[in-house]
């Protein structure tokens, strides 16, 4: 009932507050990398990621008032979309480079050392190129990574029972509180009606080529797991499990 | 397996009313 109160403004000033500090992977780093030492240091400071990323879904207005199975997930269907696009605002003003933490940023070639790893590199930075021609801001950005965060799992099966059916209403009102944001956002920003319009549609679609870089990400850490190059434990172990079981 | 077991760390976070941070 409170969110049909609360306005764009305030809903993006609060998911501002909600944004996670920067999160150091406070690793010494011995270059050259090798392939389990690379695997290591990202799946490390993803798995530390992971924990914040919690925290930061919780302040999102609505999140918690949704079913735990919905928040459960919700989160396991997006983890890896929502750590590329926080990697991808941090990259944005460093073309070539893929800012993973400020104690941990790799160039493109740096990527050679793991196999198969360079391809989501380049799709990453090619996804970071395009948000700096868009001049991404951070309203849009908060926006955006709630909107893949709510949308993750709408077009999984039907809900069934009534506490599944109230909990769908709840998602479903609140994307479109999400939604009514990043308008308001873009409306702030000088641009006309129609380019307002274009900017929404370039900026979600990029949201289509996030979760496709994701996909690939997914198979090329279970392929990384299987071959026992790298060491996946605590909650990355069991974000990526759910993931691997369902499919 | 039920939701809540295969997602024990998952569970626990998003139920604990402390700070995540403080748990890692």
């Amino acid at each position: 009932h409170h969110r049909a109160a609360m306005g764009p403004e305030e809903f993006i000033s609060r998911i501002m507050e909600a944004e996670p500090p920067d999160i150091y992977l406070m690793e010494d780093l011995k270059k050259p990398f090798t392939e389990t030492s690379m695997m290591m240091s990202l799946t490390n400071l993803a798995d530390k990621e992971l924990v914040l990323m919690i925290s930061w879904a919780k302040k999102i207005p609505g999140f918690l008032e949704l079913s735990l199975s919905d928040q459960i997930h919700l989160l396991k269907c997006c983890w890896l979309e929502i750590l590329m696009l926080g990697l991808i605002w941090r990259s944005v003003d460093h073309p070539g480079k893929l800012i993973f933490s400020p104690d941990f940023k790799l160039n493109r070639e740096e990527g050679q050392c793991v196999e198969g790893i360079m391809e989501i590199f380049d799709m990453l930075l090619a996804a970071t190129s395009r948000f700096r021609e868009l001049k991404l801001r951070r309203e849009e950005y908060v926006c955006l990574k709630a909107m893949i965060l709510l949308n993750s799992n709408l077009c999984s099966s039907s809900p069934q029972t009534s506490e599944e059916l109230e909990s769908r209403s709840k998602l479903l009102r609140l994307l479109d509180s999400v939604i009514d944001s990043l308008v308001w956002a873009i409306s702030k920003l000088g641009l006309t009606t129609q380019q307002q319009t274009l900017r929404l549609g370039h900026l979600t679609m990029l949201l289509s080529h996030i979760r496709h870089v994701s996909n690939k990400g997914m198979d090329h850490l279970c392929t990384m797991k299987r071959k026992n190059v790298v060491l996946v434990y605590d909650l990355l172990l069991e974000m990526l499990d759910a993931n691997t079981s369902s499919g | 397996t039920s939701l809540k077991e295969k997602h024990k760390i998952l569970h626990q976070l998003l139920q604990n009313s402390t700070s995540p941070v403080d748990l890692a």
